[in-house]
């Protein structure tokens, strides 16, 4: 995941 | 997606349902915060920027659009209805915007993972949503008689976030590549916020009384 940021989360 | 995610989701979802319910139902948006209301706006406008270009899933992209245009409607109820912005209490809604924009988009700035324009302002978004429901907190403690939907919708926002948590905990142990300090700390930083709220929703609703929080 990009950033290992939560990208695929709302 | 896990359990917790999907549970935090529809939680959100129904917390902004019951807020529209309430609006739109009995015509009035006393003892909400349009200034909680607008930055949670911006907060979607913010990170969902990235809606046509980052294909997660069908799902997300419905929830994405209905988010949107959820919150659009409810910023637009309570600036432009007739008789719904009499509503409004304008006075009692002072807390300011800067003091919670200007320090998510320092915070952004500051510590991005990636310097674009889209990764920037993702990260400004989870900054600002940990600390938008501020000022209805605020406004919260100031209004008297609490009706019961205005409770509700801070009690489900706020069981949204402890889902998130618990999504988080449940998908560090699960994923390998899943580290994000700053969603979490954001996120721990967003639950805390509530406690207080938390306290005196469970205490009006064990004792049967209404909800009212000390100022």
């Amino acid at each position: 995941i990009e950033g290992g940021g939560a990208h695929d989360e709302l | 997606m896990n359990v917790f995610r999907l549970a935090g989701d529809m939680m959100h979802l129904l917390s902004i349902v019951v807020l529209l319910l309430k609006i739109t139902g009995i015509k009035s948006c006393r003892g909400i915060s349009l200034k909680t209301q607008e930055l949670y706006l911006l907060v979607f406008i913010t990170r969902y920027l990235d809606i046509f270009t980052n294909f997660v899933s069908l799902y997300n992209t419905v929830m994405k659009l209905v988010f949107l245009g959820t919150s659009s409607a409810i910023v637009y109820y309570m600036r432009y209805d007739r008789i719904i912005k009499l509503t409004y209490d304008k006075e009692q809604d002072t807390f300011k915007y800067l003091l919670l924009v200007a320090p998510s988009a320092v915070l952004a700035l500051a510590t991005s993972h990636v310097y674009t324009v889209l990764e920037v302002l993702w990260t400004f978004s989870i900054y600002l949503e940990a600390v938008a429901i501020m000022p209805q907190l605020v406004l919260l403690q100031r209004t008297q008689n609490i009706d019961n939907l205005t409770g509700n919708y801070v009690f489900l926002l706020g069981s949204y976030r402890g889902l998130y948590i618990l999504n988080w905990i449940y998908r560090f142990f699960t994923e390998k590549h899943y580290r994000q300090w700053l969603v979490w700390t954001c996120g721990v930083v967003q639950t805390i916020i509530y406690c207080d709220f938390f306290y005196y929703y469970f205490l009006s609703w064990q004792n049967n009384e209404k909800l009212a929080l000390p100022a």
